[in-house]
């Protein structure tokens, strides 16, 4: 991406799925 | 043993559905957003959205090829959040920073609604 600053976001990024529900 | 592991190997495993979903090749669903349609992979959304997880995980859904969200919900945010399910970049900036917080936390990605209100904090201070 042209002139776009990247972030680095190091933490997590989604919900995590149960083993099991 | 020993493990070899291809470090590069979940990156890629994301491109390659990215490009799937680019060719609509085995998308599963249609979600529709105020009136524009999004092709995705159910696997994918539910893999990042807690919304879409109980929404699929629910026997009764689970087979639907069609779901339409709440008209509320902004096409552009919801865009910029299924470009970040399928390449992990998120695509921010001053104009579109709330509406994709608020479909965010719609859509239950509460890590990517935290970043985006440390985004908001950042800008405001700067």
């Amino acid at each position: 991406y042209e002139g776009v600053n990247t972030i680095k976001e190091m933490g997590r990024s989604i919900h995590e799925i149960p083993r099991q529900d | 043993d020993d493990c070899i592991q291809f470090t590069r190997h979940a990156g890629d495993v994301l491109l390659n559905f990215n490009r799937l979903r680019s060719r609509n090749i085995l998308t599963d669903v249609s979600i529709q957003v105020d009136g524009q349609l999004f092709r995705a992979h159910k696997a994918i959304l539910v893999a990042c959205s807690g919304f879409f997880y109980s929404v699929f995980m629910d026997p009764e859904n689970a087979s639907l090829s069609a779901i339409s969200l709440d008209p509320k919900v902004d096409p552009k945010a919801f865009s910029i959040l299924l470009d970040f399910m399928y390449t992990s970049c998120l695509n921010l900036n001053d104009t579109v920073v709330v509406t994709t917080l608020n479909t965010a936390i719609y859509l239950q990605m509460e890590h990517v609604a935290n970043t985006c209100h440390r985004f908001m904090k950042s800008r405001s201070v700067q």
